[in-house]
């Protein structure tokens, strides 16, 4: 039996809003540690990792480790049919089950809805990703990064993102003209809206805005955003998910010809 | 200009 039950709904549905643009259908793997999702954009391009620990639900029982195959875009309009505030538990029987059951119970017990999806048999590769040391790492508000990769996007289709101790720029050009965002390094290193770069060594990267704003949907789930970068390897862009989890972006870069 | 990698030339399936 697999049970977990989330005291709001609402983390579930940013979750769900956050990758449901950029993926089309993933595993679910469940272990008494909690759910991991890891998928790649159909172009394979970008890469999503995703954790929900299970220390992080209000219920999670795990008799046996359990993979479901799901469609993200009707996970995405079950969990719309939530309200926030709700309780949400999902179910599945372990023995390698055909649906899941999501359950939605208002605060004031005075209605209830449960909803079944059918899964999906999803033969996808699982990939390894090597633990690495970055050049630069930066923390800045994720309101910030989303703005500046919807603006810059409307002058160019690629992003130049170059590190220094000084800060980090974002640069673009295309034929309406080009466009410089240049943030530094804020001295408040504790506020919400600091910026704070840990630098090794400078970098300068290239990629593509389109998956960068497919990645900023996870900004309603936290205030921060942590960007990892060294030259010629995935940028690495992090947002945590309250205190039970996170998810992770990998975006290859564009490389010079 | 500069030419699109894949994830999958970096992470190496298991």
């Amino acid at each position: 039996m697999f049970e977990a039950s989330l005291a709001q709904s609402a983390i579930l549905k940013k979750v769900l809003d956050a990758i449901k643009d950029l993926l089309n259908e993933a595993n679910f793997e469940c272990t008494d540690d909690g759910i991991k999702v890891q998928a790649m954009d159909n172009s394979h391009v970008s890469l999503v990792s995703l954790e929900l620990r299970s220390d992080g639900f209000e219920k999670y029982r795990c008799d046996r480790n359990l993979s479901m195959g799901v469609n993200l875009a009707s996970m995405a309009k079950i969990m719309r049919c939530s309200s926030n505030s709700d309780k949400v538990t999902i179910k599945a029987q372990d023995d390698n089950p055909d649906k899941v059951s999501f359950i939605f119970e208002s605060s004031n017990q005075e209605r209830i809805s449960d909803y079944e999806m059918k899964l999906m048999d999803i033969d996808a590769d699982q990939l390894g990703i090597p633990d690495t040391e970055y050049s630069c790492v930066v923390k800045m508000p994720s309101a910030e990064f989303a703005r500046i990769c919807k603006d810059l996007n409307q002058f160019g289709e690629s992003l130049v993102i170059s590190c220094s101790k000084e800060g980090i720029k974002f640069s673009t050009s295309g034929d309406l003209g080009s466009a410089n965002v240049k943030l530094a390094q804020t001295t408040d290193a504790d506020k919400d809206d600091a910026v704070t770069i840990e630098m090794r060594s400078p970098v300068t990267l290239t990629f593509a805005c389109r998956y960068l704003n497919h990645f900023t949907k996870a900004t309603p789930l936290s205030s921060q955003v942590q960007l990892s970068m060294s030259d010629e390897i995935p940028l690495l862009v992090e947002y945590r998910i309250g205190d039970m989890g996170c998810i992770k972006y990998y975006l290859a870069p564009k490389i010079d010809d | 200009s500069s030419k699109q990698s894949s994830i999958t030339s970096f992470f190496k399936r298991k």
